[in-house]
């Protein structure tokens, strides 16, 4: 994996969304997933629909939880339209069909914990969801939740899905992080985004790592290599 | 509890001048009096947290008022997160084949 990496700088991350009081993190995860590999194998952007993930999942409570892998297999056998077409609102609802649908993946694929090996991925790849405790979040504003801080995240209770979209070393201390998109709206924490420290499975960060793999055009150009 | 040796909590009017800016920040309302008194210890009590884990960060990481700050630890998990039991489902490594 190369030194750094920030698939924000390649345009290839919307902005965080917001899940509201709905335990959908899950499919806002996943749906992320896909709209970032979408774009840097198609170099199309979309803002795509959760709302479709969480009518059309099999699922009975969608907002009570569920993995990412749920939301892959609606993409999968659907496909996913436009959020604009289908917007979130944060309950389930009946599922709606007859939309477009302008992305859809072949596959999803379990990866390795090991993050050396998470961040070639992601580096070569994409972006990745993963699981996290996220019991510090609560009170996160800005910076790297650091290895020390998380002895009050046991990586063994994970409750909360994020996806992975870079990583980086910060000069303070040299200290090796993740950068992580995730679903509580862009006015927490950066932007949306948080970071934490790379190295240790910090919270449970590379307990569950998943990700989509789109559907290949002819005469696709994807993006190669992640801006550092 | 180590850091409250050394940053001291504010005091009730700094408290409550915290929790004014808060509520305004993120429009909160709350249904009574007594519900807000009882927002305003949890507010209390989540900036000390809040305050002891940006000590644990050594400076790299700042935590504070966010718009979960009037929630209980029980109350954020319930309305923020879900329980992923992704231990469990996920599939067991292959053990390799023999010969």
């Amino acid at each position: 994996a190369p030194p750094s990496c920030d698939w924000r700088k390649a345009g290839a991350v919307t902005p965080a969304k917001d899940q509201g009081l709905c335990g959908s993190c899950w499919a806002f995860a996943a749906v992320a997933n896909i709209e970032s590999l979408w774009f840097i194998r198609h170099q199309d952007l979309y803002n795509l629909s959760v709302q479709q993930v969480l009518d059309c999942s099999r699922l009975q409570v969608a907002c009570g939880g569920g993995f990412p892998w749920d939301a892959f297999t609606v993409a999968w056998m659907y496909g996913l339209t436009q959020e604009e077409q289908y917007p979130y609102i944060g309950c389930q609802s009946l599922c709606k069909s007859g939309h477009q649908a302008v992305a859809s993946i072949k596959i999803f694929q379990f990866l390795s914990s090991d993050e050396k090996k998470l961040a070639a991925h992601i580096a070569t790849r994409g972006p990745v969801t993963v699981g996290i405790n996220a019991n510090l979040l609560q009170f996160y504003v800005e910076g790297i939740i650091t290895k020390n801080m998380t002895c009050h995240c046991n990586p063994e209770e994970i409750n909360h899905a994020v996806l992975l979209v870079g990583y980086g070393l910060a000069p303070e201390k040299k200290t090796p992080y993740w950068i992580v998109k995730n679903s509580w709206g862009p006015e927490w924490g950066e932007e949306g985004f948080f970071r934490i420290y790379r190295g240790g499975n910090a919270c449970g960060i590379a307990s569950l790592p998943v990700t989509a793999m789109v559907h290949e055009g002819a005469f696709d150009a994807a993006i190669e290599s992640c801006p550092p | 509890p180590d850091v409250l040796d050394t940053a001291p909590e504010p005091s009730m009017v700094e408290l409550i001048q915290l929790f004014q800016d808060f509520m305004s920040r993120f429009n909160k309302t709350y249904s009574n009096p007594e519900e807000q008194h009882r927002r305003l210890l949890i507010f209390r009590q989540n900036l000390a947290t809040a305050r002891a884990l940006e000590e644990a960060g050594q400076g790299l990481a700042q935590f504070g008022v966010t718009r979960f700050s009037d929630l209980t630890e029980e109350e954020f998990r319930a309305q923020l997160l879900s329980p992923m039991p992704g231990h469990t489902l996920r599939p067991a490594a292959q053990s390799p084949s023999k010969p």
